[in-house]
């Protein structure tokens, strides 16, 4: 077409000249559906022959869901490759020709699976009527057929053992669907090239194991991640940090992790929870020096909850008690989390520590329906 | 929404519209707290540059804003590292707000569900959303209600996909409820005793929403990600520095 815009205009406009609008209108594509990543050829262009306009909009397609399932029942040897060069249709990247399936090809398989969607009271696809696709060797125009090399399954199937193609959603589900019950053996997650979790045998991929996501029920995906020295603890990302530097307020692990959790609430008996400070690694109380009701509020928003309803200050009766207390000029900080406004090493003069209620988030509440009376 | 009904304006105070120029209405979301909204990976996925998006809340009509509405640009967008546009997994995202909005009681979050909490089949909760109803697009929001149904029998109904944790699936009698295309990123969400409502779930896949095929509706299990969820806010709200 003339003009640049010229992909979207050709969908099914007049502005360019029918009789090759398809043939030059859109440039070629690398194959992106996972469906048809197997076939000899690696281009396409769009709208395709089921007027699917991208690949994405192919690969959410009713046919994407069809075909798959329709090859397992073997109704034809070439199903999917047919399906394929309808699908993401071939474009031939020298030229951003299309290359059509032969008549021959389409009228196999229509031939051969149509009485099988019917069985189910399925339609074969409408638009795929196959007087369209020329006939193999006709004037000089080139056209697709299966050769002996052609892949019968998808790289969503699995290929059972006797030839046929089964949905890899099958393999090793406990429910032998292959003639030959090839999908159920080697089942194992060695054999299939996956990592078993140790305490369900869950199978997980590499690349999910020590990525900082638990997997595994009891988090073995992300044990032994990493081995750090005896100064230094592990960050989320496995990464070693060394211990004085966790919930000091600047984050040094690259996920940020040393700076998570540092300000908690610890229950004791009498159900009051006091607030703990956490600073390289081990936990303290915090002093009540110079506390202000602002600080409540910045610690329960830290912690996800709402504003505070109780600030108390309770003597401690430990004398080794560990304290954090408020830097002497804490106001003037452009800090951003409590823990970064608390220094160590200081006493705590008034030798009382905080114990602080947080109420809870308000939410999920809708309005009263509205009443008018008439 | 397929067999649902218009809902009444202010009957879903933390529905949310995600919007970008030219096409107005993309996606559904949740308002969770202020500042941060909840939507699916794959309705950013490739668009997430945060400039070209508003959320339009307070909004029951899309095209008669009402005096309720407010509207916010978006400042972060956070897709789930794990999501994957192959099989629609770890679908989730979470968008941070230029500004926080102003609670009122057309405009206020949901509940997060715990960790621990997750849905048994056989329970009753709801969608909503301003996506296909089978033969149009509605202006009003539509609600419905919907089973939540097992992982297993789930499974049984796609060949191509696999259920994971991460998904809760909910109705699937053809002409029963069911949400559809436009719906995603909007709630699936169950009233706890008291009349909270709590968020279980945002729409994200399922069968082609208005063929005959039989399918139900699947939704990215919010309990399984209440966690990250946690973890993104705290960091982008207290670790700036």
């Amino acid at each position: 077409c003339l003009y640049n815009s010229c992909l979207d205009s050709c969908g099914g406009s007049s502005l360019c000249d029918p009789s090759n609008s398809l043939n030059n209108c859109s440039q070629c594509e690398p194959i992106t559906l996972e469906l048809c990543m197997n076939l000899p050829y690696n281009h396409t262009n769009y709208p395709n022959y089921l007027g699917h306009r991208t690949q994405k909009e192919a690969s959410i397609s009713w046919e994407s869901s069809l075909f798959p399932a329709l090859v397992q029942t073997n109704c034809y040897k070439y199903l999917m490759f047919f399906a394929c060069t309808i699908l993401v249709p071939k474009c031939d990247v020298n030229t951003s020709q299309r290359i059509p399936p032969c008549r021959a090809l389409c009228e196999h398989a229509k031939e051969h699976c149509e009485s099988v969607l019917g069985i189910v009271g399925l339609q074969w696809p409408e638009d795929t009527y196959c007087n369209q696709f020329p006939e193999e060797n006709s004037d000089n125009q080139t056209c697709l057929m299966p050769d002996e090399d052609v892949e019968e399954c998808s790289p969503s199937h699995f290929k059972c053992g006797s030839g046929r193609c089964v949905l890899a959603s099958r393999r090793c589900d406990g429910q032998p669907d292959c003639d030959d019950d090839s999908d159920e053996e080697n089942c194992g997650c060695k054999e299939r090239d996956l990592w078993e979790c140790p305490s369900n045998k869950q199978c997980l991929k590499y690349t999910f194991i020590c990525d900082g996501f638990p997997d595994c029920p009891d988090n073995m995906d992300e044990k032994n991640c990493s081995f750090c020295q005896d100064d230094e603890l592990e960050c989320a990302n496995h990464e070693c940090v060394s211990r004085d530097r966790w919930c000091d307020g600047v984050a040094d692990c690259l996920d940020s992790s040393d700076e998570w959790d540092c300000v908690t609430l610890s229950k004791n008996a009498n159900s009051s929870s006091f607030l703990t400070a956490h600073r390289s690694a081990t936990a303290h109380h915090v002093c009540g020096d110079g506390w202000q009701e602002t600080l409540s509020r910045l610690a329960c928003k830290q912690m996800g909850l709402g504003e505070p309803s109780v600030t108390e200050l309770i003597p401690e009766q430990e004398q080794d008690q560990q304290w954090l207390t408020l830097h002497s000029s804490w106001e003037t900080l452009n800090a951003t989390t409590l823990h970064e406004l608390l220094v160590k090493g200081q006493s705590c003069h008034s030798r009382s520590k905080i114990s602080l209620l947080c109420t809870k988030q308000d939410c999920g509440r809708r309005p009263a329906a509205r009443m008018n009376k008439r | 929404i397929l067999g649902g009904r218009t809902s009444r304006p202010g009957r879903w105070p933390w529905q949310c519209s995600l919007q970008s120029e030219p096409s107005g209405h993309i996606c559904g979301c949740v308002l969770i707290a202020k500042k941060w909204v909840l939507t699916v990976a794959h309705c950013l996925e490739g668009r997430e540059n945060a400039a070209i998006w508003k959320v339009v809340f307070g909004i029951n009509n899309l095209d008669h804003p009402s005096a309720f509405v407010q509207t916010r640009l978006v400042k972060t967008i956070i897709l789930h590292p794990r999501y994957s546009r192959a099989v629609v997994d770890y679908d989730i995202s979470i968008v941070e707000l230029n500004e926080d909005i102003d609670e009122t009681s057309y405009v206020r979050p949901v509940c997060l569900p715990s960790p621990e909490q997750s849905l048994q089949p056989d329970t009753y909760c709801y969608i909503t959303g301003w996506g296909h109803m089978g033969n149009k697009m509605p202006f009003k929001l539509q609600e419905g209600e919907v089973r939540i149904i097992s992982l297993e029998q789930c499974q049984s109904y796609f060949d191509v996909k696999t259920i994971t944790a991460r998904m809760i699936c909910a109705g699937y009698e053809s002409g029963t409820v069911d949400s559809c295309m436009g719906d995603s990123g909007g709630p699936l969400v169950c009233e706890r005793p008291g009349g909270q409502w709590t968020l279980f779930g945002l729409t994200s896949w399922g069968s082609v929403c208005f063929s005959k095929v039989l399918g139900p509706g699947v939704y990215s299990n919010v309990s399984y990600f209440v966690e990250w969820i946690e973890r993104q806010i705290y960091i982008h709200t207290f670790l700036l520095n």
